[in-house]
């Protein structure tokens, strides 16, 4: 038996809608740490890390290990009828074949059932280990979102690179060139809006700027982003799901062959 | 010119 109930139901609308245009179908795990997920986009090249810790739920029960394969399309559908204040509470019986989501409206004058079938999901899993990055950048996630919207229409790829002056994005395309630099700014009032540089060794890589814009549908999860860089690695494209946990994104640089 | 690489080739399947 699973039984999640969200009092910030939104937070998994939200998630949804960062994440179902990217991947397909997933398969959801629960467990007594949380409820998770990985999943690669079809073309194995950027990969959605979920989580989502059992102490943020008001309640979370899950009597054993479950894994419950969903289309993310469906599931974003369904919670779509949700109200953005609506609590949401996620059932299933071990070993049942679907889902419920129900949504509850804050003053409980409405509750609403849906249920969705849950499907076999073949899913590849990756073993990430935690790496020591090069540079890490933290910055204003609607910022970000600016850049990577802005530079796309000018070129298909971004290089961002990390000196000691700060950071840049560039791209290149048939009209021309564009940079973008962001120097470290703490000085703001607001801790929403700096932008730190934790920089061990300058690094520049380069990713394909699609992905980017589709890890950018993520913004209004967290007022910031944190993007982690290590030469010919994966980049990691990081938003903190309030005293939740986290959804990341992981994407395959483009490098010399 | 740059490739793209799948994320198999920098992470190892589990």
């Amino acid at each position: 038996m699973l039984e999640l109930r969200l009092v910030q139901g939104s937070l998994l609308k939200k998630v949804m809608e960062s994440i179902k245009d990217l991947v397909n179908d997933a398969n959801f795990d629960c467990s007594a740490t949380g409820f998770s997920l990985q999943a690669m986009d079809s073309s194995h090249v950027a990969l959605v890390s979920l989580l989502l810790r059992s102490e943020g739920f008001e309640h979370y029960r899950c009597d054993r290990n479950l894994s419950m394969g969903m289309n993310l399309g469906n599931m974003a559908k369904m919670l779509k009828c949700a109200g953005n204040d609506d609590i949401v509470t996620v059932k299933a019986d071990d070993g049942g074949d679907c889902v419920t989501f129900m949504f509850e409206s804050p003053n409980q004058d409405k509750i609403a059932d849906f249920e969705m079938k849950l499907m076999d999901i073949d899913s590849e899993h990756l073993g990430i280990p935690e790496a020591e990055y090069e540079a890490i950048v933290r910055m204003p996630s609607a910022e970000f979102a600016r850049i990577c919207k802005d530079l796309s229409t000018i070129g298909d790829t971004v290089v961002i690179s990390v000196t000691k002056e700060g950071v840049k994005f560039s791209t290149r395309g048939d009209i021309g060139t564009a940079n973008i630099v962001l120097r470290q700014n703490t000085s703001v009032d607001k801790p929403e809006e700096a932008t730190i540089i934790e920089m061990e060794t300058p690094v520049s890589l380069t990713f394909a700027l699609r992905y980017m814009n589709s890890f950018t549908k993520a913004t209004p999860l967290a007022s910031q982003v944190t993007v982690s860089l290590s030469s010919e690695l994966p980049v990691v494209v990081e938003y903190k799901i309030a005293e939740m946990g986290y959804l990341r994104f992981y994407l395959a640089p483009k490098i010399e062959e | 010119s740059q490739k793209q690489f799948p994320l198999k080739a920098f992470y190892a399947m589990t």
